[in-house]
């Protein structure tokens, strides 16, 4: 279950099309401040199925769709899609015969909100069911925020039980 | 799920007393629960001593050495319970140059079994990468990628 | 002391609208009282702005901008309000080189009115520094003082 | 009231006496990961009279005395002094005859802890009267911990009221 490829369109900063793939190994990620890195961050937790804005830095979901600049107007709709590789089959097994599994997201300015698998509509139960088991998730040790890192010690015991309670 | 907690959290205990030395080129770290009798509420504790050092409440360690003991922890789990990617927004910030390297080095190793996306302003960080993305706003308020090296 | 914390904060916000935009090489920010009505209870709102971006809710401002914001603030605060000293415990840490190099000058300028003691691991802001401080542990666990430039 | 001097002994890393002069203008502190920088900090908080010993990092005051190491055994007392110049006639009326002004502050294993101005015995009154009204104090905008800078920006906006009230 690599990541191949993401691509954000209308999430945050990203008012135009852009996609990056990951090939296998160590992708750096580099850029100013304000340029927008931890946005593609919060574009992969989003995807993955996060529900509460605060830990997307906003107050309400509306806030990660793109709202305008200096030079753009604001856009009305915000779509994430994430590309993984099924090549190990780790996938549940209605998903074995295809070697790659896409899944994404979209939030209109009207509230409504979309997902699918392999472009075809689905619910958020659905990717959530997806992951269980793989470790991907939204609230998992796999994805440390900026200026989080010390988020494990200085938490009191029984806040870090969820972590291990995951792994289990 | 009581024994499935009791053996992930021994196994993931294990671990860390090897990944901490690591890190830290020596010492000593472990994990204990709050409460042994009662598995399914007990918090966990986090015992951390640098090489040298006497062993202290882990509220007194310096703020670099906090980001070494968490990271240790959360590779400890990762090798147990590997999962397929591990994303990293400026974790090295806090880091001295020895212990970037140490974390660098640790990361390529750790890369065999996961990919890791880095975010990060250290330069030794962005040599280390296999693959490197730049992010601009050259037009400012608009988020552009620039692939820099593949 | 209504009267008092009135022109103070009117003081701040006035200076707050020239320090940011030093920082940021343009953009905007102001203060806001959240109930002008009764000023002894009332909150205090931050509103900033980036060089060509939307005004937005400063929640989803980066991590280095909000660093910046910050201490574009509590310079205004100084410049209204001197203290004899300032002490900084590695603020430049979420910074990238650009930022560092403006932040690097402002310190210059604001050690004019008082003495600014700078902790730090990036090498642009030591040598800014009049004077350097090396505090080494070759005896583990034992702080000792060496004298770097004076 | 410019700081020209700080000695520490005993407290938290530093087990020997070590004095730091500070000249005007900026002074750098560095050094690798846990050496003590923050110490530092901590030590100047303490001596302006800090009460919390969670402010300190610690869980009681008696965690800021030297506690051993690998080749040293704890020590029994902890002891800084801050030494400032008073040639601008900044202080108080009554130390206007004093071109410096020393503050220390003791603690020992026992519990009990004293307070000094100019070497002679005084009360923490009297170390936070010598300091109102110039803006240094433990909780004032002229000490940034470490990882705290983005504190105000986070902070709900009745918190950040004590900040403006303390300039007032
Ligand atoms: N909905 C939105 N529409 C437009 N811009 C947005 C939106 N949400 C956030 N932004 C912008 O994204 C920027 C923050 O980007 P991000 O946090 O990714 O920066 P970064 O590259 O991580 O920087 P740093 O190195 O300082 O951490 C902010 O300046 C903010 O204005
Ligand atoms: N009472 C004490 N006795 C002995 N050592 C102590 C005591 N209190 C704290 N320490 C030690 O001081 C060290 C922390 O020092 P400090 O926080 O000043 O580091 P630092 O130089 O700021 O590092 P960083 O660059 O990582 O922030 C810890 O390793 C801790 O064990
Ligand atoms: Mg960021
Ligand atoms: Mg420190």
């Amino acid at each position: 279950m690599k990541i191949k490829k993401l691509t954000i369109h209308g999430f945050k900063s990203f008012v135009d099309k852009v996609a990056l793939q990951f090939p296998s190994g160590t992708s750096g990620i580099i850029g100013p401040n304000g340029c927008g890195k931890s946005n593609i961050v919060d574009a992969i937790r989003w995807v993955l199925g996060e529900q509460n804005a605060r830990h997307l830095r906003g107050k309400q979901m509306e806030d990660i769709i793109f709202n305008g600049s200096e030079s753009r107007k604001p856009l009305g709709m915000a779509e994430v899609v994430l590309t993984f590789s099924n090549e190990e089959g780790l996938a549940p097994a209605h998903f074995a015969n295809f070697s790659e599994i896409e899944i994404s997201r979209r939030l209109y300015r009207s509230g409504e909100s979309e997902y699918y698998i392999n472009r075809v509509q689905s619910r958020l139960r659905d990717i959530v069911d997806l992951f269980t088991d793989t470790g991907i998730g939204t609230r998992a040790y796999s994805i440390i925020e900026q200026g989080q890192v010390g988020w494990l010690i200085s938490a009191k015991p029984e806040d870090r039980r969820s972590v291990f309670e995951e792994a289990a | 799920t009581r024994e499935r907690f009791r053996t992930t959290f021994d196994e993931i205990n294990a671990k860390f007393q090897e990944t901490f030395p690591r890190f830290f080129n020596g010492g000593r770290a472990e994990l204990r629960l709050t409460d042994d009798s009662d598995i399914l509420e007990a918090g966990v504790e986090i015992a951390a001593q640098p090489p040298g050092k006497r062993l202290q409440n882990i509220s007194l360690l310096s703020g670099g050495e906090k980001a070494l003991t968490a990271t240790a922890l959360i590779f400890a789990i990762f090798l147990i319970k590997p999962s397929p990617f591990c994303l990293l927004d400026e974790v090295d910030a806090p880091l001295d140059d020895a212990n970037i390297d140490r974390f660098n080095l640790f990361v390529r190793d750790m890369s065999k079994i996961s990919q890791f996306l880095l975010i990060t302003h250290n330069k030794k960080t962005m040599e280390m990468a296999d693959s490197l993305y730049g992010i601009t706003m050259q037009e400012p308020g608009v988020s552009k990628v620039i692939t820099l090296k593949f």
